[in-house]
């Protein structure tokens, strides 16, 4: 038996929202620590990392290991029956054939429950290897979606260069050209609306704008957003979820042919 | 001219 109970049901809304553009179906791995999802995109070039810890749920029970393989626009499609205040419970039996979602508003009086057909999946999961990065920066995620949505209008690929003075992004292309300077907050009331840059090395790499803009679905789950580069490693874009989790996007660089 | 590197030219599988 698996259950996981979420009274912040709109959380996994959030989610479903954040994957279900550039990942078509994934597995879901339940264990004893929490749900996992690992998958990469159709074209091979970007990495979804998932993790939501058993204890940030309000009930979590899982008596046996199971992957789930779902396909992710059905489950975003049930997702979007639920109500932005329902908690949300996802309960399957051992070795399943089918996931049941219940949606339960916050008064108890509507309760609806889908049932969704799991898929076997035959994916490879990827060792993601631990590296100290060159580069983090932290900044708010709504201004991270911001400079990508502007600046894809000038080409397919943004430049993020990172230097002590700060980070910037530049795109270029037929109308001209973009450049967006960040510089280190120095004085914040809010955390949330601070710019921080933790640097080893300068560093300056070449992504897909297309990828970027994936990645910035996740903004509604994050006021901050962590941009993590390093040489001969791809760029992390990780999410924090409240104290459940997060979700880290990876992205090979562009690199000269 | 850039090209789109993979993502398993950095990550191997498991």
């Amino acid at each position: 038996m698996f259950e996981a109970r979420l009274a912040k049901g709109a959380i996994f809304k959030k989610i479903l929202e954040a994957v279900k553009d550039l990942l078509t179906e994934a597995s879901w791995d339940c264990g004893d620590m929490g749900i996992t999802l690992q998958a990469m995109d159709n074209a091979h070039v970007s990495l979804v990392s998932l993790n939501l810890r058993s204890d940030g749920f309000d009930k979590y029970r899982c008596d046996r290991n199971l992957t789930m393989g779902m396909n992710l626009g059905s489950m975003s499609k049930i997702l979007k029956c639920a109500g932005n205040d329902d908690i949300v419970t996802i309960r399957a039996q051992d070795n399943p054939d089918t996931v049941t979602f219940v949606f339960e508003s916050e008064n108890g009086e509507k309760q609806s429950d889908y049932e969704m057909k799991l898929m076997s999946l035959d994916l490879e999961h990827l060792q993601i290897p631990e590296t100290e990065y060159a580069c983090v920066v932290k900044m708010p995620a709504g201004e991270f979606a911001r400079i990508c949505r502007d600046l894809s209008q000038f080409g397919d690929s943004i430049v993020i260069s990172c230097s002590k003075q700060g980070v910037k992004f530049s795109a270029s292309g037929d109308i001209g050209s973009a450049n967006v300077k960040l510089a280190q907050s120095s004085n914040v009331d809010k955390e949330e609306e601070a710019v921080t840059i933790e640097m080893q090395e300068p560093v300056s790499f070449t992504y897909a704008c297309r990828y970027l803009n994936f990645f910035t679905k996740a903004t509604p789950l994050s006021a901050q957003v962590k941009l993590s580069m390093s040489p001969e490693y791809p760029l992390m874009v990780e999410y924090a979820i409240d104290d459940i989790g997060q979700i880290r996007y990876f992205l090979a660089p562009k690199i000269e042919d | 001219k850039v090209k789109q590197a993979g993502i398993m030219s950095f990550f191997k599988k498991k």
